[in-house]
């Protein structure tokens, strides 16, 4: 999902 | 991972650090904006609802936990073991002025109208603003210890690390996230008056004190 956060960072 | 991701990241975790430790030390939270500090904690506590959902790395989890527990640490701290030198009477920034708009924007611009996802994107706009009490605060009584500067720096360097962060990963990863970048931007934007002081006058060892 490009428009998807991304939870790798703090 | 790139080093100003890491850095940032690090700095990050100073800034924590240094707040817990003059609060534990000095057996006092004068200064400290309790408010800033519940809003942090609000601001962890919706961002890391994905511990429970995915895993990431061991230095995610870790850094994950390590925050949360900083950020609730440092409000018990102000708000019930050393509750009477909190200061109070200065700390007066309308906290719902931040928290309700911030709220409706991330309903309505978000990446996923889910819930996980939105209140992700909640914490990203409201910790851009989260410091805004603390600022309030200091702009009301004039002045800053120097180790609240010191936290302050470090709390405002973190953010703008991640943008250069998100320069790189946009030239080699093709990675871009809007929604991080505007909000990091505003953060970052917040800061430079207070830099600007640092700067200044603290980093020539000169007390913050802001002209009457």
């Amino acid at each position: 999902d490009p428009g998807a956060a991304d939870h790798d960072e703090l | 991972m790139n080093i100003f991701r890491l850095t940032g990241d690090l700095s990050h975790l100073a800034a924590i650090i240094i707040l817990l430790l003059k609060i534990w030390k000095t057996r006092s939270c004068a200064g400290i904006s309790g408010k800033s500090q519940l809003l942090f904690a609000l601001v962890f506590t919706t961002r890391y609802l994905d511990l429970f959902t995915s895993f990431i790395s061991l230095y995610n989890t870790s850094m994950k936990l390590i925050y949360v527990a900083c950020s609730y640490a440092t409000v018990y701290l102000i708000y019930m073991k050393f509750k009477a030198t909190y200061d109070g009477n200065h700390d007066t920034f309308r906290v719902e002025f931040l928290v309700v708009p911030v709220g409706g924007l991330s309903f309505l611009v978000n990446h996923d109208f889910s819930p996980l996802e939105i209140l992700w994107t909640f914490s990203i706009y409201l910790e851009s603003v989260a410091i805004l009490p603390q600022l309030f605060m200091i702009s009301k009584t004039g002045e800053a210890e120097t180790i609240t500067t010191h936290y302050l720096f470090f709390l405002g360097l973190y953010r703008a690390l991640y943008l250069i962060n998100w320069i790189w990963r946009y030239y080699f990863e093709g990675f871009f996230d809007l929604i991080a970048v505007v909000a990091g931007v505003v953060q970052t934007i917040l800061y430079c008056d207070f830099f600007y002081l640092y700067v200044t006058k603290v980093l020539k060892g000169k007390k913050l004190s802001l002209p009457a």
